[in-house]
């Protein structure tokens, strides 16, 4: 996602935080007073500096062309073939360090737990972002260049960050916060239901990013890749019918951060 | 979810 799309999802999260978590993350984020979504964008702003160069593979997913699943196994690693450098990967990497860190009474580990928090809550939003999981050659849609109703831009800046801007300039007085109480206010109605099947793993791990990949190529091949050929005008038929599933990827990711 | 389950007090920590 954009700015607009991690500062939601982790706005969202925080008001679903435990006190123990609040606590924790108060704890980790001194800077900015426990404000996490005050720092969800961290990731985006370093992975262009050399000291954090490696990291920027680990924003997303590499899927076979044209094949509409992913596999771990398969699918993460990186454009040099290094197993684990994947979203997914980075998932359950700093979920780990945060797990193993913050508990230990000893402090054997020596992670910079602020770090992987902000990590974290980067990568459960971006593996949200449907073409944050997606075909290889096309590079998440980054090389289908489209228009978005006057302006030239590609498929994947589209998804990041187009489709929320359109909204919140057509449905939300231009404020993001108006379209996250919108989002939210979903969350106690249409999606009321399933909440609690969204947090929940349904395998035995602390934390599940597999499923939600899975759902996300589903997303790409369904809503993102469907009549958004290269050259072609993105409009009011799309935007209207994809706006819903951001949404709604949105406030998963939010959920399930939180 | 995910992090409300890493910092219950006493969350089990994986092997």
């Amino acid at each position: 996602w954009g700015k607009e799309g991690h500062y939601a999802t982790c706005k969202i999260a925080q008001s679903l935080l435990t006190e123990e978590a609040t606590k924790a993350v108060k704890e980790l984020l001194p800077e900015s007073e426990g404000n996490l979504s005050a720092v969800c964008s961290w990731p985006d702003e370093i992975k262009w500096m050399n000291k954090w160069r490696w990291t920027s593979e680990l924003h997303y997913v590499d899927t076979p062309d044209f094949r509409c699943n992913y596999d771990y196994d398969r699918d993460c690693h990186d454009s040099s073939g290094v197993k684990d450098r994947c979203v997914t990967g980075a998932i359950y990497n700093y979920t780990e360090q945060l797990v193993t860190g913050y508990n230990a009474s000893n402090s054997v580990t020596n992670y910079n737990l602020t770090e992987a928090l902000m990590f974290l809550s980067h990568y459960i939003g971006d593996v949200h972002q449907p073409l944050h999981v997606s075909f290889t050659t096309d590079e998440g849609g980054n090389t289908i260049t489209v228009r978005w109703y006057k302006r030239k831009t590609n498929l994947h800046h589209v998804w990041d960050s187009d489709i929320i801007e359109s909204a919140m300039k057509t449905f939300y007085d231009k404020d993001l916060n108006v379209m996250i109480s919108a989002i939210e206010k979903n969350m106690t109605t249409t999606w009321s239901n399933d909440i609690s099947s969204w947090a929940n793993c349904t395998s035995a791990e602390e934390v599940c990013p597999d499923p939600w990949a899975s759902e996300s190529i589903k997303c790409s091949c369904n809503y993102a890749y469907r009549n958004a050929t290269p050259g072609s005008t993105l409009g009011d038929e799309y935007f209207l019918s994809r706006l819903p599933v951001v949404e709604m990827r949105l406030a998963q990711g939010g959920v399930r951060l939180a | 979810a995910t992090l409300n389950q890493i910092f219950t007090p006493y969350a089990s920590v994986s092997q």
